[in-house]
């Protein structure tokens, strides 16, 4: 299998956090089922895209990362 | 915009604030303009008024802090999560919190972040404004340096914090002529050899200086004193009036509030059930100051600092033919006036005997 680089795993790991803290993300354990939707990160990946007028795409992609690393508030922009 | 679930708000138009504590990065009344200014936004666009407290417990209380601070949102270093505030509410309610480990700045500069601004934001959700989805509203949750000279508040801003508080300030009553035979008044001090005589949110001016009577408001010489003073004092020698209003009391120095103000009326000697004051005068000669609460009255010694022993005393006890409780007194010429109602009486300073009972708008030549 190939490996995922190394920067593209911290990359992953502080979306996460930006998305646990800003909106309102829990990782879910993972079921025995496969669920049909989206996973619930590249959900919350639209979320964070469509507030901020980015093109929607559920996607880590550069400009949402970028969006992700500006200083900000530490109030979250959604709450559950 | 958005605001907090169940959108909490101040239920009152007076909101205190307090700032704990600094940062170093910049000049401590550099700190104090930005909040102010900050706050100075908001304020001018809905019917709120800050009034900062030096000590005691604030609705809004401001500090810088690094890393762990006590709360469930520690902060992260320089960069990333700026500051933080909570919404409307007891304790922590409306508090904002700065990360100590930014550099804070005066102006916008590409090495700090801008304090005013960053402020101006935190007490959005002090006041409780969530997060605006709107590029360049003041509660877009990015920071966005930008001139601050001028600065005004996005209409996306306007609408949210006008969605919680209304845009009409509850209207003062209007002011009464000078010569409404009605006319009583809420408290009056000399300052600087003037008379100033108080009404709800105004001010008449008597100068010996200017022939006419100049009407005010008081914000116009103190913009954070709310009206509705109780009673005021002037004491000379200290260049210092001292206005009341309900349980707390500040001293002013001509147009400038003096730092540690408001105080507790009880730090005077007054006992916790006394909750206002009715009326106050300062005796030149004697330097004590009579307080009148009901119809009794308390004797201060300006000079020691301390309530004098055996007060209260009852009024008409020692001010014969003073009957009444007491609205507003003032000291001129060697009397006492005391004004009840629409009438005022005229007591020898010395005697304390009642000479002439007067109407309260012979002051203004009616």
């Amino acid at each position: 299998l190939p490996v995922i680089p190394e920067k593209e795993k911290e990359d992953m790991q502080f979306a996460q956090k930006y998305l646990e803290n800003f909106y309102d993300f829990k990782e879910e354990k993972s079921s025995l089922f496969k669920s049909k939707d989206l996973n619930p990160m590249s959900k919350k990946i639209q979320e964070m895209q469509s507030f901020f007028g980015l093109e929607v795409t559920g996607q880590l992609n550069s400009q949402t990362l970028n969006m992700m690393k500006q200083p900000r508030c530490g109030i979250p922009d959604v709450r559950s | 915009y958005s605001t907090f679930p169940l959108s909490p708000k101040w239920n009152k138009e007076d909101v205190t604030y307090r700032i704990l504590n600094y940062t170093p990065d910049m000049l401590q009344e550099d700190v104090e303009e930005a909040i102010a200014k900050a706050f100075q936004l908001w304020s001018s666009v809905t019917p709120l008024r800050f009034i900062r407290l030096h000590s005691g417990e604030a609705d809004i209380k401001i500090s810088f802090a690094s890393g762990f601070h006590g709360d469930f949102y520690s902060f992260d270093g320089p960069g990333g999560t700026l500051a933080h505030a909570y919404h409307p509410g007891k304790d922590i309610g409306g508090d904002a919190h700065f990360d100590e480990d930014e550099n804070w700045t005066k102006f916008t500069t590409y090495s700090g972040f801008n304090l005013f601004l960053v402020a101006a934001h935190e007490l959005g959700h002090s006041l409780g404004l969530g997060h605006s989805n709107v590029f360049g509203a003041l509660m877009y949750p990015i920071y966005m340096g930008k001139d601050t000279r001028d600065f005004r508040l996005h209409q996306d801003d306007i609408d949210g914090i006008q969605s919680l508080y209304e845009t009409t300030p509850t209207k003062p009553p209007a002011r009464p002529e000078d010569c409404d035979p009605h006319l009583t008044f809420d408290a009056i001090t000399t300052l600087r050899g003037e008379i100033l005589f108080f009404k709800d949110s105004y001010v008449w001016r008597k100068s010996p200086y200017f022939r006419d009577i100049e009407h005010d408001t008081i914000s116009s010489f103190w913009p954070s004193l709310a009206g509705g003073f109780d009673a005021a004092y002037e004491v000379d020698k200290r260049d210092q009036v001292m206005f009341f209003k309900d349980d707390q009391y500040w001293a002013v120095n001509g147009y400038n509030i003096q730092p540690g103000f408001p105080k507790p009326i009880q730090s005077l000697g007054f006992p916790r059930n006394v909750r206002k004051i009715d009326a106050a005068v300062h005796d030149q000669s004697t330097k004590k100051t009579y307080f009148f609460v009901g119809h009794r009255y308390w004797s201060f010694n300006e000079n020691t600092q301390s309530m004098e022993r055996g007060y209260p005393r009852k009024i008409a006890a020692d001010f014969h033919g003073i009957y009444h409780t007491v609205d507003a007194a003032l000291q001129k010429n060697g009397h006492f006036y005391f004004f009840h109602g629409a009438k005022h009486y005229e007591v020898d300073v010395k005697t304390k005997k009642l000479i002439r009972t007067m109407k309260s708008n012979s002051w203004f030549d009616c």
